[in-house]
């Protein structure tokens, strides 16, 4: 699911 | 963390240190774009922004500090220090013509539209040609240093991994990002003329030289 606000990759 | 991930970013942080070595040996940044320098750099002060809102991991935050300062000492270099040897006549690439188109894209397609958001969707559209100045260079001279040649391999291999990563969180976690996949799927084709150069030139010792 697309996480939106928060991004955890770089 | 998957294998694929962990192996793009560290094959992106080889990138950065080959060049920032290649500059710092030959003191010289002949043949580099300072172009394309700018645009990584405003590629990353634009998506880490969230380093002061959002903790991830202490490798999440780590790597983004990396990522900054590296990308502000390679223009620290190449526009001050070692200025001398930078190849402005060559590099002559007009970067708004992709700055403009990305800003715009990423005010139309973005997941939310707030500024940290779309900055972070411009960062993403905005990398995937932030190389093109560079490969307009190496076009324009017809040739590249090996070491330049390693550079762009290694970044470009960042982003192909990547795609790798993207399959198995589909498949492993029902995590993705449709921007993220497809800015990295056009960022990985850019690259592909440059790979197949790489590995049929460079490889077998030879040094990248286009065909007339």
């Amino acid at each position: 699911e697309s996480t939106g606000e928060q991004h955890d990759e770089l | 963390m998957n294998l694929f991930r962990l192996a793009g970013d560290l094959s992106h942080l080889l990138a950065i240190i080959i060049l920032l070595i290649k500059i710092w040996k030959t003191r010289s940044c002949a043949g580099l774009s300072g172009k394309s320098q700018i645009l990584f750099a405003l590629v990353y002060i634009t998506r880490y922004l969230d380093l002061v809102t959002t903790y991830i991991s202490l490798y999440n935050s780590f790597m983004k500090v990396i990522f900054i300062s590296t990308s502000l000492a390679t223009i620290y270099l190449m526009y001050s220090k070692f200025r001398a040897t930078y190849d402005k006549n060559h590099d002559s690439f007009r970067i708004e013509f992709l700055i403009i188109p990305c800003v715009i894209l990423s005010l139309v397609i973005n997941s939310n539209f707030t500024v940290l958001e779309v900055l972070w969707t411009f960062s993403i559209y905005l990398e995937s040609v932030a190389i093109l100045p560079q490969l307009f260079l190496v076009s324009k001279t017809g040739e590249a240093e090996s070491i330049t040649s390693h550079y762009l391999f290694a970044l470009g291999s960042y982003r192909a991994l990547y795609i790798l990563n993207w399959i198995y969180r589909y498949y492993a976690e029902g995590h993705y990002e449709l921007i993220a996949i497809f800015a990295g799927c056009v960022q990985t084709i850019l690259y592909c003329d440059f790979f197949y150069l790489y590995v049929t030139k460079v490889l077998k010792g030879k040094k990248l030289q286009l065909p007339a």
